[in-house]
């Protein structure tokens, strides 16, 4: 069973 | 003092109706080159951002950066309130608790005008690095938005694999699988039917399919999405405006 990642572990915060 | 001057309120309406259903409270920084606004929806997975240029207005005046906190379900009520060509105007001052929608039928010469009281949104705004995609796919809207509701009955996963010459889709649920290929083509005649493929890296990523089903919405606002995508990265879907544009960023599932 994959697991879903979220969009912040890729885009930081400015 | 802000005045933004859509020529057909329609526009609006199908900008808001491409992500109100999966963000709600969204801060619109309107500023003298246009308005954009950034929101993550509620499990985090997905973010959606949205400019829209100074040429997308009939008219646009934003004399300093003015923030407008908004409830898309409050706006969407106000908004059902104007026909579609009737030309919608937003109206705010420089540190505003509330904006101003004026519709106007200039044919009936009936003006309606509607206040949408502003809220404090605290949501931090994500940089989003320029990333260099291994594929770039454009196709026809429709067919995205067939392609997920097809295999989106069958899956909660929903796999893209991108190759030289192929674009496959694929799902494996408890009911059953599916798999559609797609494949680039120029059609002469219809040229926004064809399908583009940039490829500079076979890429292979797997998304929850309930986050495809928001993003299929921002067909509302454009016949072709751009699909950019790269190994461990979160994928773009990309629906043009005029001037400006709505973009979803998808991160992708991957094996623990």
């Amino acid at each position: 069973e994959k697991k879903q990642r979220s969009i912040a572990s890729f885009f930081s915060s400015k | 003092m802000l005045e933004a001057k859509f020529e057909e309120a329609s526009l609006f309406k199908r900008i808001i109706d491409g992500f109100k259903d999966c963000v709600q409270l969204v801060n619109f920084q309107c500023k003298q080159d246009g308005i954009i606004a950034q929101a993550v929806d509620d499990s985090r997975v997905l973010l959606v951002s949205l400019e829209i240029g100074v040429e997308a207005f009939q008219e646009y005046r934003c004399d300093h950066p003015i923030t407008l906190g908004i409830d898309l379900a409050s706006l969407s009520k106000i908004l059902r309130c104007g026909n579609n060509n009737d030309t919608l105007t937003l109206i705010a001052e420089d540190t505003p608790d509330s904006v101003m929608l004026l519709f106007e039928d200039t044919k009936k010469d009936r003006i309606a005008e509607f206040n949408l009281k502003l809220m404090d949104i605290d949501a931090d705004f994500l940089k989003i690095e320029e990333l260099v995609y291994e594929s770039t796919l454009n196709l026809p809207a429709t067919e995205f938005v067939r392609v997920v509701r097809e295999l989106g009955q069958l899956s909660d996963s929903l796999n893209i694999t991108v190759t030289k010459e192929t674009i496959k889709f694929a799902c494996d649920g408890d009911i059953g699988s599916g798999t559609i290929i797609l494949r680039p083509f120029i059609n002469m005649e219809n040229p926004s039917e064809s399908i583009k493929l940039e490829m500079d890296q076979p890429v292979e990523l797997t998304f929850g399919a309930k986050y495809l089903a928001d993003i299929v919405k921002g067909s509302a606002l454009s016949d072709k999405v751009a699909i950019r995508l790269s190994s461990e990265a979160p994928a773009l879907f990309q629906f043009d405006l005029k001037a400006g544009f709505l973009q979803f960023f998808l991160a992708p599932k991957f094996n623990d």
